[in-house]
C-alpha cells in the first residue's frame, strides 16, 4: 500500500486518483478548485483544496513522506513546473507529470520528472493503431503479432456455444482461444465451450493478430 | 489503404491524424483554426480549413465516400455532436468521437457513434495501473476491478515453477491465474504449473486489480 499525492483533478488527474484508490493505495487528491475537490469525496482517501505551488501547504499535508506524486495540472504550465520543482526538492521517490505540449514536456524532463505523459497524443496514436480493427476493443500484445483482445459478442453469436461458433480451441475455425468470458461484472476463466453466449457478453480472445483481425464485425 | 477524415486538430486529433498518415492511410485533417491546419502541412495527406458542422463543406470534400471519421473536437460539445450527426447521415462506416465528459459521451453513444473515447481518463486509469510496478507492462480491463496484466518475470522468480511461486490457480498465494507465458517469441496458453520460469519470460496474469497490484516489483 503506497501513499500518492495527485495534484490537479481534471479528467486525467481524477482518473489517476480514483484508480489508484481502487487499487488499494492511499490517495491525497489536491486541487485549487473546490468543486473538483468536493466531487472526489468518497472516491479517494483525502480530497483537499490547495495550491500545489505553495510549499507550506504541501509540507503540512505530509507530502514529503509520500511514495509518489502525479502532477496532472493542465493548462497552467508555470504552475505545473513549479509544483514539480517543489516535489523534487522534497525528494519524492517517483514523480509523474502530464505535459500540455512539447515544450512543457521537455521542461519537465529537464527538471528531473521521472515520467512525462502526453495523454491526448498518446491515446491518439493508440487509436490510429486500432481504428481499422474495430472488434479489437482493447488489445494487449503478448508477443510480436500475437495478442489478446476483448471482443463484444455480436448479435449473430448470441445463444450459440463457443463450440458451435468455432472457438473450442486454437485449432478450431477462428484459430483463437477464448481465455475468459465476462458476463455482467463477473469474469469466468477457461470457460465451458458448451455454454451459450448471451447478449452483452465479452470474450477475451488470444491468438495471432491477423486472426484477431478476421473476427466478424 | 483507407480514407479517413479527422476533425479537430488539438493534441488528440493531430496525434490520430499524423499516426494514420504514417500507417499509410489517406488523411483529410480538418479544423476551423488556420494555424492548426497550417501546422499539419506535410504531416497528413490534406490539411484543410473548415467547419465540420457545415454539411456543404463536408460534401464538397468528398467526406461521404470516406471509410472512417474521427471527431476530435474538444470543448465545443454541441459542435462535436452536430458533426457526428452529419457524418451518421452520410453513412460513414465507422465513426469515432472523443468525449469531454460523461454526458458528452452518453450523447455520442445515443446518436450512434461507433466508439467513444475519453482520452484523458483512459490514460489516467492506465497510469494508475503501472505507477508502482514497472514490471506490469500492459494492462487490459476485463471487468471493473478485474483485469489482465503482462508481467516481466523478476529475478527472484527465475528457475522456480508457477506452483512453487503460488500461481497454480486463483485460489493459490497470489490469487491470480496465469493464462499464458511468453518465452522468446512463443506464447504458451494454459501453461504447465510445474514448468520452471526463465529470465526474460513474460506472464499473462488475470485476477482482481488489487491482487495484481500486490505482485512483487
Ligand atoms: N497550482 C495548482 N494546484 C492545484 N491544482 C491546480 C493548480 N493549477 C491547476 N490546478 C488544477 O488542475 C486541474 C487540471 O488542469 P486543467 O483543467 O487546466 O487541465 P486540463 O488539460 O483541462 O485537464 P484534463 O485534460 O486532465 O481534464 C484543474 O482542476 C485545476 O484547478
Ligand atoms: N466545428 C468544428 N470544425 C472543425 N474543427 C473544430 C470545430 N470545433 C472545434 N474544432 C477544433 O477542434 C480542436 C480541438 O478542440 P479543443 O481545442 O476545444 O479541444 P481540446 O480538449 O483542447 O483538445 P485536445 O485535448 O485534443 O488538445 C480545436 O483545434 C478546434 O479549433
Amino acid at each position: 500500500k503506497k501513499q500518492v499525492v495527485v495534484i490537479g483533478l481534471g479528467r486525467f488527474g481524477s482518473g489517476v486518483a480514483r484508480s489508484l484508490y481502487n487499487l488499494g493505495h492511499d490517495v491525497l487528491a489536491m486541487d485549487v478548485n473546490d468543486d473538483r475537490v468536493q466531487s472526489m469525496m468518497g472516491q479517494v482517501t483525502y480530497p483537499v483544496s490547495g495550491n500545489a505551488t505553495n510549499e507550506t501547504v504541501l509540507k503540512e499535508l505530509g507530502v514529503p513522506d509520500y511514495d509518489a506524486a502525479v502532477v496532472a495540472v493542465g493548462s497552467d504550465i508555470p504552475g505545473s513546473v513549479m509544483a514539480c520543482v517543489l516535489l523534487k526538492t522534497m525528494d519524492i521517490p517517483y514523480i509523474v507529470a502530464r505535459a500540455t505540449n512539447e515544450l512543457h514536456g521537455i521542461t519537465l524532463e529537464r527538471i528531473g520528472v521521472d515520467k512525462v505523459i502526453h495523454p491526448e497524443s498518446e491515446m491518439g496514436v493508440r487509436l490510429a493503431h486500432n481504428l481499422f480493427n474495430p472488434n479489437l476493443q482493447e488489445y494487449l500484445e503478448m508477443a510480436p503479432n500475437f495478442g489478446l483482445s476483448r471482443m463484444k459478442v455480436p448479435p449473430q453469436f448470441v445463444d450459440k456455444s463457443l463450440k458451435e461458433l468455432g472457438f473450442s480451441s486454437p485449432r478450431d475455425k477462428y484459430g483463437l482461444a477464448v481465455l475468459a468470458i465476462r458476463r455482467g461484472n463477473d469474469v469466468t476463466l477457461n470457460p465451458d465451450i458448451d455454454d451459450r453466449l448471451r447478449s452483452g457478453d465479452m470474450l477475451m480472445l488470444a491468438g495471432r493478430d491477423e486472426l484477431l483481425e478476421r473476427l466478424p464485425s
